[in-house]
């Protein structure tokens, strides 16, 4: 399996997956890659995802749309929260200054957490395999729950890496 | 007026020792080069959807990926590709599951999502999509390669278990 996640300069993102799926798999059987939600997701509220690995565990855990959701809920609430504290002490907050609080309410480790989370999850349930993930806010990672996999990242900083372990 | 692109090839059991330096070597140059791609398209300004396309084709076409071009053997024998890509800027999506024919089934995918008003289509009404789309067609075989077949032959000698991912080089 193959995928990737893209932020352009505008902070849209985009996923997408390809894959042969399994060797000597059977009867029709897909797997999560081309499930919309569950190997593959993409919102501008909130993540971008392409996952790799034991499908029918991603698509029972739902691990791509449940990834985004979480994250979209809780940088939600916390802007929500912020905004309202900050008009409670005389502060009115334009369009501009509540994309700001969005854009800069959940820390890199945050969005980690969640990943990881929801990954427990689905290997919790028997699963295995791995995940790229990228929020339009510059939050950009992976996990996996084998001894390898192969991925790749670059950005407009300069900054260009390839690892497989 | 920060871009970003991250990509994959596949997990697995990829032990040091286990991987052969060859393939290990192919396989990084095979990731360069995606990023390369996909890069190209964010840094002249493109838009995400283009990039994550551009990245993949370049995996597609590289036998040590197991997508498009060295893709695993269903046990039949026959080889069979799904793929999806996803805008997060209004949340089209479009997937195929099944194909047998698109020689880059990211570009079949990207397909639906902009020339049908559906998400998901599967065997031969893929097929005949993509043919009637104007994609490039390639006999399935183009898609299987001497390392994949042996593979299929090595999963058949065995009896893993189902979801055995190490086996099954999913």
């Amino acid at each position: 399996t193959v995928g990737a996640v893209a932020r352009d300069v505008h902070g849209h993102v985009a996923a997408g997956t390809s894959t042969g799926g399994l060797t000597g798999k059977r009867y029709g059987r897909i797997g999560d890659s081309p499930l919309i939600g569950a190997g593959t997701y993409a919102d501008d509220r909130s993540c971008a995802i392409s996952a790799t690995g034991a499908g029918e565990y991603f698509i029972r855990v739902g691990v791509a749309h449940e990834i985004c959701t979480r994250i979209r809920l809780k940088a939600e609430a916390r802007a929500e929260f912020l905004a309202h504290e900050a008009e409670r002490g005389g502060t009115i907050l334009d369009e501009a200054a509540r994309a700001k609080l969005l854009a800069t309410a959940l820390t890199g480790d945050e969005v980690q957490e969640i990943v990881d989370a929801v990954m427990a999850e689905m290997v919790g349930l028997g699963g295995t395999g791995g995940l790229i993930y990228l929020t339009p806010w510059g939050h950009q990672g992976y996990a996996f729950h084998t001894p390898g996999m192969y991925r790749g990242m670059a950005s407009s900083d300069g900054a260009r890496s390839v690892a497989v372990y | 007026s920060r871009w970003s692109l991250v990509i994959h090839g596949g997990s697995g059991r990829f032990e040091r020792g286990r991987l052969s330096a060859e393939t290990e070597a192919g396989a990084r140059a095979g990731l360069e080069r995606a990023l390369a791609a996909g890069s190209a398209v964010l840094a002249a300004g493109g838009n995400a959807l283009d990039a994550v396309q551009a990245a993949i084709v370049v995996l597609e076409d590289d036998p040590h990926f197991n997508a498009g071009h060295g893709s695993v053997y269903t046990y039949e024998g026959k080889i069979e590709l799904d793929a999806a890509v996803m805008n997060g800027a209004d949340r089209a999506a479009g997937a195929i599951a099944r194909a047998h024919h698109t020689k880059n089934p990211i570009l079949l995918a990207r397909k639906v999502l902009e020339d049908s008003p559906h998400v998901l289509l599967s065997g031969e009404g893929a097929d005949r999509f993509s043919a009637e789309s104007g994609l490039v067609q390639v006999e399935n075989a183009y898609f299987g390669t001497p390392e994949r077949k042996r593979q299929l032959d090595e999963m058949k000698a065995k009896t893993s278990g189902w979801f055995d991912i190490d086996m099954k080089y999913g």
